[in-house]
Parts: structure tokens; C-alpha cells; sequence
């Protein structure tokens, strides 16, 4: 059940570090 | 309480204090029960909340605005987790009346519904969720004839740097997303025509950490883009 939980904490880390957007482009 | 119970409470068409207090004692139940709390919670849980958002969006007095933000970050804890994320995404309401949270007169509020759409934006799915945030965004718009960014160029003018952050996020996402160079570009040039450009020369003096990410992302895919061009 852990690895379900935690899904918009984990997005929210990755936008604000902003390694939501890295790698995003070749 | 249990999931139940919340349920039948919100079946009452509470108000104002009552509402507000059940909202916060359920905030607190969505984030520290396990998931299958949340899953009992489940689809009819959310449409109760998404109900109560709808009818408070229309309202402006004091308990309504708090009783809206709460509900944001209810829903926030109701989407921590794939089941809740999925029934969020799979109701019609969820991402439209996200939208509307996009109130500047809110700060606070809209500080965390940009958040929460961004995460929405870039979700891996097979459904291009970003082109349905943009699609809600352009819908509202158009139903109060305004710009549809210009909410989120008014919280960038605000003096709240977690909203001004937000905001960013929030075009960040959209942007990056795109899949067409021709539309990024669009959806650039239309974010200056509102003046971006001008807002941002102020914002880059701010010293803050999570903003000065987020205006590096911005300028290194529109870098990316120009190059690509």
C-alpha cells in the first residue's frame, strides 16, 4: 500500500525542483 | 471518524463553522489513513466535496472563501494517492472547478490550485492531461470573458511568492507539455501580449529559491525552443 501513497507530494517535489522539466527535451 | 460517517456528514448541507470543521477534520483523516480509508472515501466522498466547492465558488463571504480552500486541500489529500488521483481525474467536475480555484482575490487558495494543476499537467497518462487543464482554463475564460491567463499573470502581481512560484509552475507545466513547437511558442507570445514579459523583470530581482527555478525553466525551454526554430 506505501508505494501508492505520497503521488501529488512526489509531483509537487518535482516540479518544485524543477526536475519535472529536466530531461523533458532531447 | 470513519469514511462513512464523513460521508453522511456531508450529506447534511452543512454551513459555515459546521462545514469548515468537518473539512478540517477530514483533511487531517485523508492524510494520515491508509489508502483504503481514502478508497471508502471514494468517488461519492469526492462528489460530495466537488458539490460543496461548486456552490461556494458562487459565494463570497468569509466562511465560504475558507470553506473552498479547505476543500482544495482536501482535495490535495485525496489525490495523494493513485486511487484518489484517478477518481479526481476521472470525474467530470475535478479539473474545471480546479480551475476556478484560480481566484486571485484568494491567494492563498490559488497558490495551491496552481500547484495542483501543474502536478495534473504532467502526470504520465495516457490521456494528454495538460491539453485538458489548458481546455478548462480556455472554458473559464471565455464563460467570464476574460484573457485566459490573465488570473494567473494577477497572481504573479501579487506580493505572495509561493503564489507568484505557483504561477510559474502552472506555465511551466502547460508549456512544457506541449508537444508542438508551434504551439509553445504560442503560448508564450500570448503570455507576453499580457504583459509576462514586463511582470517578470520585477520578479527576477526576488531572491527565493523555488522561484529562481522556476524562471530558469521558463528561459531555458524558451532557449530550447528558439534554437529548435
Amino acid at each position: 500500500e506505501n508505494d501508492e501513497t505520497g503521488v501529488m507530494d512526489s509531483l509537487l517535489e518535482a516540479l518544485q525542483s524543477g526536475a519535472a522539466f529536466r530531461d523533458r527535451r532531447k | 471518524r470513519s469514511a462513512v460517517m464523513y460521508i453522511q456528514e456531508l450529506k447534511g448541507d452543512l454551513r459555515d463553522s459546521q462545514l469548515l470543521s468537518c473539512l478540517e477534520s477530514l483533511r487531517v483523516s485523508l492524510s494520515n489513513n491508509p489508502v483504503s480509508w481514502v478508497q471508502t472515501f471514494g468517488d461519492e466522498g469526492l462528489a460530495l466535496l466537488l458539490n460543496y466547492l461548486k456552490r461556494l465558488q458562487d459565494e463570497k463571504d468569509e466562511y465560504s472563501v475558507k470553506c473552498q480552500h479547505e476543500i482544495i486541500r482536501c482535495l490535495k489529500a485525496f489525490m495523494n494517492n493513485k486511487h484518489g488521483l484517478k477518481a479526481m481525474l476521472t470525474s467530470r467536475d475535478g479539473i474545471p472547478l480546479l480551475v476556478r480555484a484560480i481566484n486571485p482575490r484568494v491567494p492563498h487558495m490559488m497558490a495551491d490550485a496552481v500547484r495542483l494543476l501543474s502536478a495534473i499537467c504532467i502526470l504520465e497518462s495516457p490521456e494528454n492531461l495538460q491539453e485538458r487543464v489548458l481546455e478548462a482554463i480556455t472554458e473559464y475564460a471565455e464563460e467570464q470573458d476574460l484573457e485566459r491567463f490573465q488570473p494567473l499573470l494577477s497572481g504573479m502581481q501579487k506580493p505572495i511568492i509561493a503564489l507568484k512560484a505557483g504561477c510559474m509552475q502552472l506555465i511551466n507545466a502547460l508549456i512544457s507539455r506541449g508537444e508542438e513547437l508551434d504551439f509553445r511558442i504560442h503560448i508564450r507570445s500570448e503570455l507576453n501580449r499580457l504583459g509576462l514579459k514586463n511582470l517578470l523583470k520585477d520578479v527576477r530581482t526576488i531572491e527565493n529559491e523555488e522561484l529562481k527555478v522556476q524562471l530558469m525553466v521558463f528561459d531555458d525551454q524558451a532557449e530550447d525552443d528558439s534554437e529548435e526554430l
